[in-house]
């Protein structure tokens, strides 16, 4: 038997109602099952197989692919580099940057790394106070500066301390903020081009829809996003976002965040993430 | 003030002056696609489709109405239905309780609603009951404390016995705002302090905060939160972004509540009344 488009359309429907109600995003969800039919269209079937299964075993390593593109790992990134490494955590408001970068000092910190945290949030309300319990409790240097500072300056400091102290790492906070506000994008700009970081992390959450390929595309398109972070998984998501955003700047989810605590920050691994998509 | 391809969908459905079912079957795909863009609950999408079809193919169009602007009608009618009219606070004494989801904007809004009471003549006065994220006391403190607005929050860990001692100390206030710490359905002990703060502060409000990009899992939420302490209003913010906002409109099908506000920006003044035709264009595209 010869898959045709008909025997295609049921299954294939009903996959993409699935990945639309797992969060995935429209446009990407309708790329990613369309590449599928192209790929099925014409195959070969033996007569007691199952299309739907078919479809399902083609759209899984579709998924696995376009979440396997570009993988890299963080602890051997910074195992090579020269020190100190400079990583950036950006994304829009309330996404868990500023918690994302805690747990990720935290576990830094555990694998014997000297790290300095950039208090880059100089504009929202309690940010400092925020990062500095978080520094005290991990129990790493923070660099901060005034209210109302320049983000910038903040991190060419933190930078330049961790290169005479001699330390490892610098994670640098920084305000969340709307792809559509101009100005703040282009503050952004500066951030990373004043000292440009050896790493870019984007941090989105799990519950996220639709506009996660907006922020993400938008983002990626005024720095270089290297990888990024899917926080709040904990929260019975199917996290669909992972996929909107990987699919559409191409770079891999390096963790997944899955709860408040230092220790709620688990590695991200392509199959594991896929299987429980389709559980 | 609907998008270009649901335009040209709608356009194409009574050139004749009678209804052509497959243009009908080609404008409800549109705006299918539109909802799902705009985070609406797939179920919800796919109902409200079944509906717009029907009533589309079998409703007559009231006499002197054109069958486009009919159709045009029945989408605009069953998008009302789904999302209600937007419902702004009363300007009377009150306590109000802000729950949500962790991130999603509560203490940000908590400063904008007593900033709003305070403009319209009243004494606001808020609490901080969040002892769990680092540095809550100190953002709503600051926020408070730019706009004069008393302020009440302790450096313990005893979030009930807060909002006890504070509920005591602002009795001299018309409108006592109550900010909690975020937390989701699946955090059972976090779920039952809100039931706790719920019991002994007897709030006439509580407000659900909702980002405007959550996406299918705002109806759960919301039914977890409703269920829990019975939710009255709902805000929906960082409208400012290109989220349009369709998940938090689960929140208010799954809870009956209306929209109390938006939050669009990051400052205090950032918060309008919610108008129901212009976020149907927005939905629409
Ligand atoms: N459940 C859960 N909550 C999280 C997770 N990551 C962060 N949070 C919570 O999300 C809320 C916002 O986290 P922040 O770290 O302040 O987020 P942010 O991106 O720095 O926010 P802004 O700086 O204001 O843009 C806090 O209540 C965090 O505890 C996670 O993986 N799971
Ligand atoms: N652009 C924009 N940002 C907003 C809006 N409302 C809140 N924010 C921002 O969203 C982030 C999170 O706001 P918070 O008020 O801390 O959120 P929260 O719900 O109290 O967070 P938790 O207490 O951790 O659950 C902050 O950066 C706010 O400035 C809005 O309407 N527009
Ligand atoms: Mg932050
Ligand atoms: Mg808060």
């Amino acid at each position: 038997l010869i898959l045709d488009e008909n025997d295609l359309e049921g299954p294939l429907w009903d996959l993409e109602m699935a990945l639309l109600e797992s969060d995935v995003a429209l446009p990407v969800a309708e790329s990613i099952i369309d590449a599928v039919k192209d790929e099925l269209v014409g195959v070969h079937k033996k007569i007691r197989a199952n299309t739907s299964d078919i479809v399902e075993t083609a759209l899984r390593n579709a998924l696995i692919g376009v979440m396997s593109k570009e993988m890299f790992d963080l602890d051997d990134f910074i195992a090579n580099a020269t020190k100190p490494v400079t990583i950036v955590f950006t994304g829009v408001n309330g996404t868990g940057k500023t918690t994302t970068i805690a747990k990720v000092a935290s576990r830094l910190k555990d694998a014997g790394y000297s790290v300095v945290i950039a208090s880059g949030d100089t504009f929202r309300a309690g940010a400092t106070e925020q990062m500095e319990k978080h520094a005290e409790r991990i129990g790493v240097k923070l660099i901060k500066h005034q209210h109302g500072g320049d983000p910038a300056a903040v991190v060419y400091d933190a930078v330049q301390h961790a290169k005479a102290q001699h330390r490892d790492v610098v994670l640098a906070d920084t305000a969340g903020r709307m792809h559509t506000n101009v100005n703040l994008m282009d503050q952004l700009e500066k951030i990373c081009r004043v000292t440009p970081p050896d790493l870019v992390i984007f941090v989105d959450e799990a519950v996220a829809g639709n506009d996660a390929v907006e922020r993400a595309r938008e983002f990626n398109t005024v720095v270089p996003i290297g990888g990024s972070i899917l926080t709040k998984v904990d929260m019975d998501s199917k996290g669909g976002a992972a996929i909107s955003i990987a699919h559409i700047i191409g770079k891999p989810i390096l963790f997944l965040g899955t709860g408040q605590k230092y220790g709620d920050l688990v590695k991200f691994d392509a199959g594991w993430y896929v299987d429980q998509l389709f559980e | 003030k609907l998008g270009d391809s649901l335009q040209g969908a709608i356009k194409k459905i009574a050139g004749g002056g009678r209804i052509d079912k497959r243009a009908v079957d080609e404008m409800i795909k549109e705006i299918q696609r539109a909802l799902l863009q705009s985070d609406v609950n797939v179920k919800h999408v796919m109902d409200l489709s079944t509906r717009i079809r029907e009533r589309a193919l079998d409703e007559k169009p009231p006499a002197g109405m054109g069958a486009r602007e009919h159709v045009i009608r029945i989408v605009y009618d069953e998008l009302v239905r789904l999302i209600g009219e937007g419902t702004p606070l009363a300007l009377s004494k009150q306590t109000i309780m802000m729950v949500g989801l962790q991130g999603g904007g509560k203490t940000t809004t908590t400063a904008k609603l007593a900033r709003y009471f305070q403009r319209k003549g009243l004494k606001p006065a808020v609490i901080c009951a969040d002892t769990d994220r680092p540095g809550a006391y100190d953002q709503l403190k600051m926020l408070c404390d730019s706009l004069n607005i008393a302020f009440y929050g302790e450096r313990t860990d005893d979030p009930i016995g807060i909002v006890e001692r504070g509920l005591g100390e602002l009795k001299a206030y018309d409108v006592k705002i109550i900010d909690t710490a975020g937390r989701h359905s699946l955090e059972h002990d976090l779920i039952e302090q809100m039931e706790t703060i719920h019991a002994i502060s007897k709030p006439d409000q509580k407000l659900l905060v909702l980002d405007a990009a959550i996406g299918q899992q705002a109806t759960d939420q919301a039914r977890t939160f409703h269920d829990s302490i019975g939710v009255t209003g709902v805000i929906i913010t960082k409208l400012d972004g290109t989220a349009k906002g369709g998940g938090a409109l689960s929140a208010v099908s799954e809870t009956g509540a209306p929209i109390a506000f938006i939050g669009v920006g990051e400052n205090i003044e950032d918060l309008e009344k919610f108008e129901t035709d212009r976020f149907i264009s927005q939905l629409l595209g």
